[in-house]
């Protein structure tokens, strides 16, 4: 057990357990600026917790930051953990957090696939999905990525049960993505989306179901652009920009096509610093350069989200 | 636990689109089971797939076959994994 927030190493990989046992001394540590809300349970019944920054106020407009949807993307609930830590140490020493903190809440949900967390742990490192069971087949789980209500079933998911990418029966059949609308449905005032995934450098914004330009596109590109530029500027970590169909592939269902067609204009994707030789198993000492340069990124686009109300 | 040994991840740098369509036929051949971790979309990206040991050289053949190249990203999954587990423990203690 990890008995203080000091003693954790944010440079090393944990288990859910050890994750959700940090969280609960991370909030008794900051009790006055996070709370941790429980948002329903996975499909094997663990919970789903989110972090909530606040400095009070009721249904303040929000930033909502997800990582780990595909559970072997390590690197993404680590920089998770870390960046939590980060936004809670520097509130009240950061002026430009602190202000952003004033006047708008983060939800960060560090773990937002534990199933397959688990199984990456116990069972089968490359785990990408859920485990759900998929009738008929002996295969598990849908790739929760390719499960929202957004050009649900078009090209670039599959309707093969056993496909790493299958879209699964139905938008949303996904209790854990379920869980994540719900949560953003009922608050309704979030005005940033970001998930957090980890390969090949990217920093994406919609569409990805379709190959058209979104209406906003000229501006969500600006803004990817110079966050990805503060990014680089700490390691040299080579970022491409572009939307979700142009710069990677037509991938339907997507989380950030939901969020932005749901009226949250600034969604982004990040794809982390996790790809050479070393696939989805980035060694543990590029966790904390990782997260330190996501960080002048996120931090970019939260502070153009604040400076931009709409 | 699943064991990777022997897996390969297979890097190829797709150089038409003729060879695209190659790669997008393989993708959906179920009987090998690869994971595409980049998938074959654009002559501009690099596709990396996890080949299983043993549809390695059936995988292989195929590249060769219809002259598409590749390098192997990481020789063995399971040395990568075994060393992340060692260190996880060393973490631990």
């Amino acid at each position: 057990r990890e008995h203080s927030t000091r003693s954790f190493n944010f440079g090393a990989y944990h288990r859910l357990e050890t994750i959700y046992s940090w969280m609960d001394t991370f909030v008794a540590q900051h009790s006055n600026l996070v709370t941790k809300l429980d948002i329903g349970r996975s499909y094997e019944n663990r919970p789903m917790y989110v972090l909530k920054f606040s400095t009070g106020g009721t249904k303040r407009p929000a930033i909502w930051i997800d990582l780990g949807i595909h559970s072997r993307e390590w690197v993404s609930q680590a920089t998770g953990v870390w960046t939590a830590n980060k936004i809670a140490t520097d509130y009240g020493t950061d002026a430009s957090l602190t202000s952003l903190l004033n006047t708008m809440d983060i939800y960060m949900l560090i773990v937002a696939n534990p199933d397959g967390y688990v199984v990456t742990h116990t069972n089968n490192r490359m785990w990408r999905k859920t485990r759900s069971k998929n009738s008929g087949y002996a295969c598990l789980g849908v790739d929760p990525n390719r499960n929202w209500n957004a050009g649900f079933g078009g090209p670039g998911a599959s309707s093969y049960p056993c496909s790493e990418s299958y879209h699964g029966p139905s938008a949303h059949s996904e209790i854990e993505v379920k869980n994540m609308v719900n949560l953003i449905q009922s608050h309704g005032n979030f005005k940033s989306f970001i998930s957090v995934h980890s390969y090949s450098q990217l920093l994406m914004y919609p569409y990805g179901y379709t190959c058209r330009g979104a209406p906003h596109q000229a501006e969500l590109d600006s803004v990817a652009k110079a966050a990805v530029q503060k990014l680089s500027s700490l390691y040299g970590t080579s970022y491409k920009v572009g939307s979700i169909c142009n710069i990677i592939y037509q991938a339907s269902g997507g989380s950030i096509d939901w969020s932005y067609d749901a009226g949250i204009k600034y969604s982004f994707a990040f794809e982390l610093r996790d790809t050479g030789r070393y696939g989805f198993i980035l060694p543990a000492d590029q966790i904390i350069p990782t997260a330190s340069e996501t960080w002048l990124a996120l931090k970019h686009i939260m502070e153009y989200v604040r400076d931009h109300p709409y | 636990e699943k064991s990777f040994t022997g897996d390969q991840v297979v890097r190829v740098d797709v150089q038409s689109e003729e060879q695209l369509k190659l790669l997008q036929v393989l993708e959906s051949e179920e009987k090998w089971n690869l994971d595409f971790w980049l998938h074959p979309v654009s002559t501009e990206l690099p596709v990396d797939v996890l080949v299983p040991h043993t549809h390695l050289a059936a995988v292989k053949e195929y590249l060769q076959a219809h002259n598409i190249p590749f390098t192997v990203m990481i020789d063995n999954l399971q040395e990568l994994l075994d060393q992340e587990k060692a260190e996880m423990k060393e973490n631990h203690l």
